[in-house]
């Protein structure tokens, strides 16, 4: 398995 | 300007040693609302959110919205020389340069007045989606540091099943494996060593231990802790504490 980045979550306002 | 007393400087010194190795650097955002910070690990893989409320503080004063970039390590280095039950008093003025911090003994007859120096910290502030979590579990937060701190001697990942049946912590590694299930339990007279679990649908995540053990560095600040989780997104774990709270959000491990 490999982690995950936050931020292709959450996205700059 | 800003001025906001706390009754205990024991919640800010706990809440820095929760969040400083985490996160170097920040900026707490300050507004009639309270005293805020946003910022995610170098990494890019966990982000810290606080909220210290307005009315946790008294008095609580702030005219304009003022971003006070400060280094954790130096200010946790200031909050050292407070003591635990010393009422603190932080000051900025608009457009600061300096955050001026106070600590009086309980009987005011010790003041220690501090200065530390501010820095420019040009934070993005990122939107974190309103989310319908699949899966609530609160628990008593003891409880999860000692499950995390447990399973990290075996693996460096934990998957974390909940279902109907309970909440599963479960690890694999070189010398073995090992897991954890917590059922629902109900204490009415110490609701904070009950664990609830609700569910609207199964959740099987994988995470890094090494942050999980990271954020229940915040277990002093709060009796229980509530993780939210739903299938492909991040997990976030809250601490509650009286006038607001610590939120940390961690990225799962997917597969390749």
């Amino acid at each position: 398995m490999k982690q995950a980045s936050l931020s292709s979550f959450f996205v700059p306002q | 300007m800003l001025e906001a007393r706390l009754a205990q400087a024991a919640v800010l010194k706990k809440t820095l040693d929760a969040i400083k190795e985490l996160v170097t650097d920040a900026n707490f955002d300050c507004s009639d609302g309270g005293i805020s910070l946003q910022a995610m690990d170098n990494s890019h893989v966990a982000l810290v959110s606080l909220l210290l409320r307005a009315d946790g503080f008294e008095p609580y004063r702030c005219d304009r919205n003022l971003a006070l970039g400060i280094n954790l390590n130096s200010l946790s280095k200031v909050l050292r020389s407070a003591q635990n039950e010393d009422i603190i008093t932080l000051k900025a003025a608009d457009d600061p340069d300096n955050l001026s911090l106070t600590f009086e003994s309980q009987n005011q007859d010790r003041i220690s007045e501090y200065e530390m120096k501010l820095m420019d910290i040009d934070q993005e502030h990122l939107g974190i989606p309103e989310t319908a979590y699949a899966a609530v579990i609160t628990m008593p937060a003891a409880e999860f540091q000692r499950i995390c701190r447990d399973l990290s001697g075996i693996s460096e990942s934990v998957t974390i099943d909940a279902s109907k049946d309970g909440v599963k912590f479960a690890s694999a590694g070189d010398i073995g494996n090992g897991s954890v299930t917590l059922k629902q339990t109900h204490n009415p007279e110490e609701p904070a060593l009950s664990t609830s679990i609700e569910l609207s649908e199964s959740v099987t995540l994988t995470f890094s231990l090494k942050y999980l053990v990271n954020f229940t560095k915040a277990t002093p600040l709060a009796g229980a802790v509530t993780l939210q989780m739903s299938n492909d997104v991040p997990l976030l774990v809250e601490y509650k504490m009286e006038g607001g709270y610590l939120r940390y959000y961690l990225a799962p491990k997917i597969q390749d």
